[in-house]
C-alpha cells in the first residue's frame, strides 16, 4: 500500500484527475444529487464551479481534447436535467446560476486571454489552460446561464405574484389616513380572508430571502442588482395594472397607501446597498399613478401640471386612473369630464402606444459582467460530504 | 508553465440543444 504522505499546499498545482469511467459519478454526486439546502449550505460559495473547473484543466493538461468536450457535455446536460427536475425551486435555481456563472468565469480568467487575465496573481496565470481554446464552449455555458437566470424570474415571480395587489394595495397599514373607505364600495376580502392576506412586510421579507439565498449562493453583486431589479418591475407592473381595473383602488387614501409602499420599497434597497440598481426606476410608472391619485384635478393649471408629472404614464393609463377615480368623502368630486377631455388633447401629440395595461412578462436582457475570483486554486479542498473520493488532487 | 508561443487548439462546441439530443442515448441506458 502506498504511504499517504499529505503534501504542502504550494504542491498542487490546482488540478484534479480523474478517470474517464468516474465522469458520471463525478456529475451524479457533485450536480444531479447536490442538494444547496443540505451539504452545499457549508460549501464554500461557488465550490462545485472550481471544482469542475479543475476537472477540466487536468483534461486540458494531459491533452485529451475528447475527456474535455464530454466532460463539458455532461456538465451541462446535467445542470439542466436538475433544473428540469428541480426548476419550480428558487434555491436550486440560484444555486445554478451562481455556479454556471463562475463557472463561466474560470473558463475566461484561466483562458490564456490576455484580457481577462489582468488581475490575475502570477500563480494563476500558470494555471490557464494549456492545450484547449474553449471560446465556443464558454458561448454555450453563457446561453446556459441565461436560460437559468430566465427560469430563475419566473421562479420568483410565481412566488411574489400571489402576494403584490395584497401587499401593495389591499392591505392597509396608515389606518389614520385611509379609514374612510371609498363610498358605495364594498371591501374584496371577506374577514376569512383577511387571516391569510399578505402585507407589505411580507413581500419585503420575501424579497430578503432571495437576497440572502443568492448572497449565500456567492452570485456576483451585479447579477444580483439585475435580479432585483427585474422584482422591483414585477412589483410595478402588477400593482398598477391592478390599479387600472379597479375602482376602489383609485381615490386619494390609496395614492397616499402606494406612496408610503414604495418608500418602504426604497428603503429595502437602501439597507441592501441596492440603490443604484435601477430598481427604483422601474417603479416610476406606480409613483406617478399614486401621484395623479392625490394631486387637484381641476383647473387648467392642473391639467398642465399633471401632464409634465406623468411621463412615465401612457396617455391611455392617465384617462383610466382619472375615469376610475372615486371620492372618500363629500369634500371631493369625481373628476369632470371637460378636465378629462383637456387632458386628452394636451396629450394628444405624444408619440407613444395605446397601451393601458403594463406587460408583466416582459425581462429586461441580461449580463453577465466578467467577474474573477481572487481564491487560489491550488488551495481548494474537497469536503468528505460531497462523496468525491475519486478526485485525487494534483 | 504553458510556452505563450503554442497557440490552442480551439475546440468546436455545439450549441445547447444538440449537446441535449447527445445526450438522449445516455439517458436511455441509465434506470
Amino acid at each position: 500500500h502506498p504511504v499517504n504522505i499529505p503534501r504542502r499546499e504550494k504542491d498542487f498545482q490546482g488540478m484534479l484527475e480523474y478517470k474517464k469511467e468516474d465522469e458520471l459519478k463525478l456529475v451524479k454526486n457533485l450536480i444531479l444529487e447536490l442538494k444547496p439546502r443540505g451539504v452545499a449550505v457549508n460549501l464554500i460559495p461557488g465550490l462545485p464551479a472550481y471544482i469542475l473547473f479543475m476537472c477540466l484543466r487536468h483534461a486540458d493538461y494531459v491533452n485529451d481534447d475528447q475527456k474535455v468536450r464530454t466532460l463539458l457535455t455532461s456538465t451541462i446536460n446535467s445542470i439542466k436535467k436538475i433544473l428540469k427536475k428541480r426548476g419550480d425551486d428558487f434555491e436550486t435555481v440560484s444555486f445554478w446560476l451562481a455556479n454556471t456563472c463562475r463557472f463561466l468565469h474560470c473558463l475566461k480568467q484561466y483562458s490564456g486571454d490576455e484580457a481577462f487575465m489582468k488581475h490575475n496573481t502570477q500563480r494563476q496565470n500558470e494555471h490557464c489552460l494549456s492545450n484547449f481554446d474553449l471560446a465556443e464552449y464558454r458561448q454555450v455555458i453563457s446561453d446556459l446561464a441565461i436560460q437559468i437566470y430566465q427560469q430563475l424570474i419566473k421562479c420568483m415571480e410565481n412566488i411574489l405574484q400571489p402576494m403584490i395587489v395584497s401587499g401593495m394595495l389591499e392591505h392597509e397599514t396608515i389606518q389614520g389616513v385611509s379609514g374612510v373607505k371609498p363610498t358605495g364600495l364594498r371591501k374584496r376580502t371577506s374577514s376569512i380572508a383577511d387571516e391569510g392576506t399578505y402585507t407589505l412586510d411580507s413581500i419585503l421579507r420575501q424579497l430578503s430571502a432571495f437576497h440572502s439565498t443568492m448572497c449565500q449562493h456567492g452570485t456576483d453583486p451585479e447579477l444580483i442588482k439585475q435580479v432585483v431589479k427585474q422584482q422591483f418591475y414585477i412589483i410595478g407592473a402588477v400593482t398598477l395594472n391592478n390599479l387600472l381595473l379597479r375602482k376602489d383602488m383609485c381615490s386619494w387614501s390609496k395614492g397616499m397607501q402606494i406612496r408610503y409602499n414604495v418608500s418602504q420599497l426604497e428603503e429595502w434597497l437602501r439597507d441592501k446597498g441596492l440603490m443604484t440598481c435601477g430598481a427604483k426606476e422601474t417603479l416610476e410608472p406606480l409613483i406617478q399613478a399614486a401621484q395623479l391619485l392625490q394631486v387637484k384635478k381641476k383647473t387648467d393649471e392642473d391639467a398642465e401640471a399633471i401632464c409634465s408629472m406623468c411621463l412615465a404614464l401612457t396617455t391611455a393609463q392617465i384617462v383610466k386612473v382619472l375615469n376610475l377615480y372615486t371620492p372618500v368623502n363629500e369634500f371631493e368630486e369625481r373628476v369632470s369630464v371637460a378636465f378629462i377631455r383637456t387632458i386628452q388633447t394636451r396629450l394628444r401629440d405624444r408619440c407613444e402606444s395605446p397601451q393601458l395595461l403594463m406587460d408583466t412578462k416582459m425581462i429586461y436582457p441580461v449580463t453577465f459582467p466578467f467577474s474573477p475570483s481572487s481564491l487560489a486554486l491550488e488551495t481548494i479542498q474537497i469536503p468528505g460530504s460531497l462523496n468525491l473520493a475519486f478526485l485525487t488532487r494534483v | 508553465p504553458r510556452p505563450s508561443s503554442r497557440p490552442r487548439i480551439l475546440l468546436k462546441a455545439p450549441t445547447l440543444a444538440e449537446m441535449e439530443e447527445m445526450n438522449i442515448s445516455e439517458e436511455e441506458e441509465s434506470p
